[in-house]
């Protein structure tokens, strides 16, 4: 779970945000 | 015969497959043949890192995803990010290269300390994908079914992620007749694919816990 952490927050941010951005 | 809605939807998919790839710069360090084991190990990680941006700025254009349940859709792309990443990763060394290319991004996995008994499966995996000789819009429609899986760890609301996978599975299997006429089992060997990723997946986590120890 511990390494699925850093996976879930470029996941969160990706699909908050735009790629360019 | 695929409708035209059918053909509108392999039209996004298509198109937003085609415009979501890992960035150039990354790709053009990938192909230096000159590195140190960490520079490749910070390079493989940089790419892993790109990958999945790549997946998510994709799975956003599939039709009703960002509809679904926004912690649905975290499950989603986290239980299918190892899967989508190894098909594409498949579907790019299956494609023709510039001479060259595929032997220094071959040596560059079996040099980066990533343990042979995960890399044959790998290597397997994709020589599998390659014999399929997929067209472009087979590969994107089962990069979109292989994220839509309703039976990821955490969906709550299966039902509303198999209403958005079995429409890609009846496309996927109208292309694939009418692509490949003298192939009855072609669709089937698809399917069988997204097994074999399970099984990728599967090795993927005890093969991350050993390159951490290494």
């Amino acid at each position: 779970p511990a390494s699925n952490l850093g996976l879930e927050d470029i996941i969160r941010k990706a699909l908050m945000g735009n790629l360019e951005e | 015969e695929i409708s035209k809605e059918q053909q509108a939807l392999i039209k996004l998919i298509v198109d937003a497959y085609k415009r979501h790839q890992i960035p150039q710069d990354i790709t053009k360090k990938l192909l230096q043949e000159q590195y140190s084991a960490e520079e490749n190990f910070l390079l493989l990680t940089e790419m892993a890192t790109s990958q999945v941006q790549v997946l998510v700025e994709f799975t956003k254009n599939i039709p009703g995803f960002l509809s679904l349940d926004h912690e649905d859709q975290i499950a989603l792309l986290k239980g299918s990010a190892v899967e989508a990443m190894f098909l594409r990763s498949a579907q790019v060394f299956s494609r023709k290269m510039p001479s060259g290319h595929t032997e220094v991004l071959e040596e560059r996995v079996r040099k980066s300390g990533i343990s042979e008994e995960f890399i044959t499966p790998m290597f397997n995996f994709y020589k599998s994908i390659g014999e399929l000789h997929m067209i472009q819009e087979e590969q994107a429609l089962l990069s979109a079914i292989t994220i839509l899986s309703p039976d990821r760890p955490y969906v709550k609301d299966q039902q509303a992620v198999e209403r958005l996978q079995e429409p890609m599975l009846d496309v996927l299997r109208k292309l694939c007749a009418l692509q490949h006429p003298l192939e009855p089992q072609y669709f089937a060997r698809l399917l069988g694919r997204l097994t074999e990723l399970r099984t990728l997946n599967h090795y993927h986590t005890e093969m991350l816990a050993s390159w951490r120890v290494n």
